[in-house]
């Protein structure tokens, strides 16, 4: 699964995600990627979301939303709401990780699995791309 | 300003042990490839849904990710594709799912969001919309890697010698579940006498 999330110039936050899912899945199988609020969610007054891990956990957790949900209505900040979603997703079971970004540019990027491929760039043109824990 | 872009490549077993130097070289430079096209985008006044997808197509487009070329395999030996997107703004979002012959899945679930009154598509009717909306559509073989088959192929040989699950078993009667008695009585755990846990999945077997 490959993901984006950006904040343009504007204040307009978008998310996008697109995935190849899970190696010999059957029955027309499909994960969290494609289910708005589970893999993909974005909404410019609480951050943009993307996910990737096992879709099945993100699905019934509704991660991307609930994300977004715990700073609209808990008032969390984005890394702290996103790292209590992960956490929920774990104690289920389930592994995996996203990316999250809010309208003041804070970044979040964790992971439960042993590695997730991830980078940025911010406004300043400071930028990374980390691949382990 | 503060025009922001992240993105990642996936989760899993990454690991120092199944990475060699010249693969995590390959990776980190797709990554930064990634993300200079859609830095690009933003740095021109784009919007960040312009920017998000441009950032995707990049990574479909290269064989190392699982999504468009380079997708994992089902167990029919097909690529089936999903993608999404979600506008902050607006809150419009689109999403495709299972398709076979759209280049960039990405495009696909935008056009779903700026030119259907839907969310998502699935399925031949997913690809029929994005032949009618103009979209790159290939040959299923393009999104085919030896990596990928490979992992299939391995997955496929674990999945020969272990028990099948629920899903595998062909139908046949079982003695109906015992009716619970009325009265429960809790367990010091907590869990009505009787409880057993659904076997959703059997454990260590992910794939499949």
């Amino acid at each position: 699964t490959v993901g984006a999330v950006a904040l343009d110039q504007y204040g307009n936050l978008a998310a996008a995600t697109s995935t190849g899912g899970m190696t010999n899945k059957r029955y027309g199988r499909v994960g969290d990627a494609p289910i708005i609020g589970a893999g993909t969610y974005a909404d410019n007054q609480t951050c943009a979301v993307s996910c990737t891990g096992w879709g099945e956990y993100f699905i019934r957790v509704g991660v991307a939303r609930d994300v977004a949900a715990r700073m609209e209505y808990g008032r969390q900040p984005l890394a702290a709401a996103a790292q209590a979603t992960l956490d929920k997703v774990a104690q289920l079971g389930g592994d995996g990780g996203l990316i999250g970004l809010d309208r003041q540019g804070n970044i979040t990027m964790p992971f439960n699995s042993e590695g997730m491929y991830r980078g940025y760039i911010k406004a300043n043109g400071q930028t990374e791309v980390l691949i382990y824990k | 300003s503060r025009i922001t872009l992240v993105i990642h490549g996936g989760a899993g077993t990454i690991t120092r042990q199944n990475m060699t130097p010249e693969k995590e070289r390959a990776y980190t430079e797709a990554l930064n490839q990634a993300l200079q096209a859609g830095y690009t985008v933003l740095q021109r006044g784009g919007t960040a849904l312009d920017a998000v997808e441009a950032t995707v197509r990049v990574m479909e487009d290269s064989p190392l990710f699982n999504a468009g070329k380079g997708a994992v395999f089902t167990h029919d030996g097909r690529n089936e594709l999903d993608a999404a997107v979600m506008d902050g703004q607006t809150l419009k979002a689109g999403a495709v799912a299972g398709v076979t012959v759209v280049r960039n899945p990405i495009s696909a679930a935008r056009a779903v969001m700026e030119k259907s009154e839907h969310v998502l598509l699935t399925g031949t009717g997913a690809e029929q919309f994005a032949r009618e909306k103009g979209l790159t559509i290939v040959e299923p073989g393009y999104f085919y890697t030896e990596a990928r088959y490979q992992q299939l192929q391995k997955a496929l040989a674990s999945e020969k010698g272990a028990v099948p699950d629920q899903l595998n078993t062909p139908t046949k009667t079982t003695p109906a579940a015992p009716v619970p008695t009325k009265t429960k009585t809790k367990t010091k755990a907590g869990k009505p006498q009787g409880y057993a846990e659904p076997p959703i999945f059997t454990e260590g077997r992910k794939y499949g």
